[in-house]
């Protein structure tokens, strides 16, 4: 199947994202 | 008893494999023996999904920060962090040593490109490995067949990209077959 690839930047906008707290 | 896998929570974004922390600490003047080794390393937690990462990572401390011996692991779920695990047995390691006050950007970069499939070598990561010591500090990662070249100079090129080092930095490729012969080769009685 596909693979799931996530640059840093995607990664790293994630980390303050409301669902992440 | 097995454990229960974790899943991705709601809305969260899931990434292509499950991960688990690990944390150990040398005990100071005790043998480095297998059996101590795997009594020192604990589990700090696993995670599926990118969101359910960073509420792990946030509240850590990061290596740079960290003092005495001590190392963290992340590897993909079911995987141990030890030469014995079936998924490292016939593998190897990237060992990059950094000079004091380069570990925390290097660890957060090297772990966000294995968690973000970055290394396109298929199942072959294991996972990585930050060692905090005295004059410096180590990081490395792990695969599971040392003998295939093309995925190790994979998994090379893809590291000089991420971490952006030094270009003078050495870089060194070691099979845990030899590692462990040179650790049996320190005991009194090899």
């Amino acid at each position: 199947g596909t693979r799931i690839i996530y640059d840093r930047k995607f990664l790293l906008d994630r980390r303050n994202s409301p669902i992440a707290q | 008893t097995k454990k229960k896998m974790v899943v991705p929570g709601a809305g969260e974004h899931p990434l292509q494999y499950n991960y688990t922390f690990w944390y150990s600490r040398r005990t100071p003047g005790r043998p480095a023996s297998t059996q101590s080794y795997e009594q020192n390393i604990k589990q700090i937690g696993s995670f599926a999904s990118v969101e359910q990462f960073w509420r792990f990572y946030s509240h850590m401390i990061r290596p740079g920060d960290l003092t005495g011996h001590s190392d963290f692991h992340l590897f993909k779920e079911g995987i141990k962090p030890m030469w014995e695990d079936d998924a490292n047995k016939m593998g190897g390691k990237w060992i990059i040593r950094l000079r004091k006050g380069l570990a925390s950007r290097c660890w957060e970069n090297l772990i966000l490109a294995m968690l973000g499939e970055q290394f396109m070598v298929g199942e072959e990561i294991c996972g990585a490995v930050v060692s905090v010591r005295f004059q410096e500090d180590i990081i490395s990662i792990w695969n599971k067949t040392a003998s295939d070249q093309g995925t190790t100079a994979r998994i090379r090129d893809t590291l000089r990209r991420v971490l952006n080092l030094p270009p003078n930095t050495i870089m060194e490729y070691k099979t845990h077959t030899d590692s462990i012969k040179y650790s049996l080769g320190r005991l009194p009685w090899a």
